[in-house]
């Protein structure tokens, strides 16, 4: 049990590695054991170096370099172990318009292994959707699916 | 392993039997403040297996069942289905097709059916405990949870391994 | 000093009430005080009903309500004692299209009396503003300000 | 009481000096993730008095030197200067117009001036304190924290109240 962790964090730790850069432009993080001699109890590291800057302390990051390499890890884990179906709730609620497309491109590169389903209200978002499904309240109080044609989104998305 | 349909009947704001198909591609979901997006992500949740409230932003779990509206009365019961195409058997079932259920009564009742025949909480959590679709896993970050890994402790971080090995 | 605390409590529950169904187009909120006997430590509860839907326990609310009615009570206690100056980090990160205008709509009344600085990457927020400025890292790691056309930025904001 | 002009020297991303001079009218800051906005929100709050280093996201109080870059060697202080226009006397002080400034060194040695004469941090909490921008008040908010007045409790959101009054 403790090999077997040790190999899947190995794994996600070279993944984690790896598309840190790809996702900010440069770069570089690390995952690491806070006590490699004890797989059973060690807790996990993470460290971040957005491009060009100096490593510092996780709580210096901004709000959107946060939520970007917290994404990263998330890529990383369905690297080394795909998920069947991945929800993602608002979770680019703090990201600029550039990285918001980033993180789009990023989902259309695991989309043949994992399903997603992403709630959303940025337009960038929308944009890198095969379907679209909308909700509304027409009765208060009352949730009720309605069709979004997926084409007038991104127009309206992409002007 | 891939989910097929969804189906909400008295699941917090979802009143009316909603049914949603999913197909190939990313599906996103949209619309306005409090229209039910993330009541969605909690149906979902919960059809797999959650106990608790919190984890579905409830005191105590009947705060799950439609509560009523200006022009509605309360309901009694909660009912979430999940459907998933398992021809692959990624879910350690027979079934090509796997229908997961969960019923909640306001009186504080529960069935669970798995292809319509009933079992129990702990067969619908086994049966996805090795899909990667665990608790502790990745599979379903919550509105506003993308900021815990950063908050969480190490030793909390070690549970996202530990689901995906 | 009890009775201070009342006067301006009553007050700002008076606003409170008053600004929430303005900011969600209906419903109902209140500020109702935990030990009303014990001034001095009591504490503050916080009930909100947006329009149509049911009375429940606040953390059942949507992220974008949550956010609107933090920010309702924000604007309620400028009602009621103006602070000279007010800064807003990302506060309408949560917010749809829709709320995003009714807080740039909110922002302009209470611009006489306090100045708002307000950091945003929303497209809608901006087009409240009076002034821009831009920050930007051209140097990796070294921030700078840079100039903003507000025009230029409004336009592609309401593209 | 207006804030007039922000100077920030040396203080986190702003290695060189930096000089914002605000206008009447709603003002907005804008730029990409990481590009230095929440610090100057940060700049602001340490200025009038932050004394607590995990308000300003840092571990201890150094951390909100420069701490260099790729190209950069680290800086030794950090300085922020806020200058008020008081022609209507807000703030208690007999000057028309009140500057404050507050410098960081690396070593740990702190200075305060109030209209470029030398004083204790205290002095400048205390003109501060009956402007409406204490420290409990809602006069900054800081990124991520407007849920905060929903996942306080009851007994922590008076201080809003108290400030206010
Ligand atoms: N048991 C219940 N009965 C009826 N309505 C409920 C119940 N539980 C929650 N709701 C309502 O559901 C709404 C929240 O829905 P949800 O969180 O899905 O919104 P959302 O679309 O995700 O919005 P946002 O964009 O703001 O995140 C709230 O207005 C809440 O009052
Ligand atoms: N002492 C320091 N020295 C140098 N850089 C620092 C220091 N402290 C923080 N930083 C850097 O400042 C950047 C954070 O800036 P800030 O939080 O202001 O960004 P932001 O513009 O608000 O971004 P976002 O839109 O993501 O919220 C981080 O990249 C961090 O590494
Ligand atoms: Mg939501
Ligand atoms: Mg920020």
């Amino acid at each position: 049990v403790g090999q077997r962790f040790k190999a899947t964090f190995e794994a996600t730790a070279k993944a984690f590695a790896e598309i840190f850069p790809l996702m900010f432009g440069g770069g570089q993080a690390n995952l690491s054991l806070t006590d490699p001699t004890d797989l059973l109890t060690t807790g996990i590291e993470i460290t971040a170096q957005p491009p060009g800057k100096k490593l510092q302390q996780l709580s210096l990051l901004s709000g959107g370099e946060q939520a970007l390499t917290a994404i990263t890890l998330l890529f990383a884990i369905i690297n080394v172990r795909p998920v069947p179906l991945c929800i993602l709730d608002e979770v680019e609620a703090a990201l600029d318009e550039a990285n918001v497309a980033h993180f789009g491109r990023f989902l259309k590169r695991y989309d043949q292994q994992t399903q997603f389903i992403v709630i959303t209200h940025r337009k960038g978002t929308m944009m890198a959707m095969d379907v679209l499904f909308g909700v509304a309240m027409q009765e208060s109080g009352v949730s009720k699916m309605v069709s979004v044609a997926l084409e007038d989104a991104q127009r309206e998305a992409s002007a | 392993m891939q989910l097929k349909t969804l189906e909400i009947s008295g699941f917090k704001s979802f009143a009316d039997k909603t049914t949603i198909q999913f197909n190939h591609g990313i599906t996103g979901i949209v619309g306005p403040n409090g229209s039910g997006k993330s009541n969605i992500t909690e149906a979902i949740r919960w059809a797999l297996g959650e106990q608790s409230a919190k984890n579905l932003r409830g005191g105590k779990m009947p705060d799950i069942i439609f509560a009523g509206s200006n022009a509605r009365k309360p309901l009694n019961r909660a009912e979430v289905s999940l459907t998933f195409d398992n021809q692959d058997h990624q879910l350690k079932s027979d079934y090509d097709e796997v229908n997961v259920s969960r019923v909640l009564y306001r009186d504080g009742t529960s069935t669970f059916y798995l292809n319509q025949k009933s079992c129990r909480l702990r067969d619908i959590v086994n049966l996805f405990m090795d899909s990667g679709l665990g608790r502790e896993s990745f599979s379903i970050i919550s509105q506003g949870k993308i900021a815990a890994i950063f908050n969480s402790k190490p030793a909390q971080r070690r549970g996202i391994i530990e689901e995906a090995a």
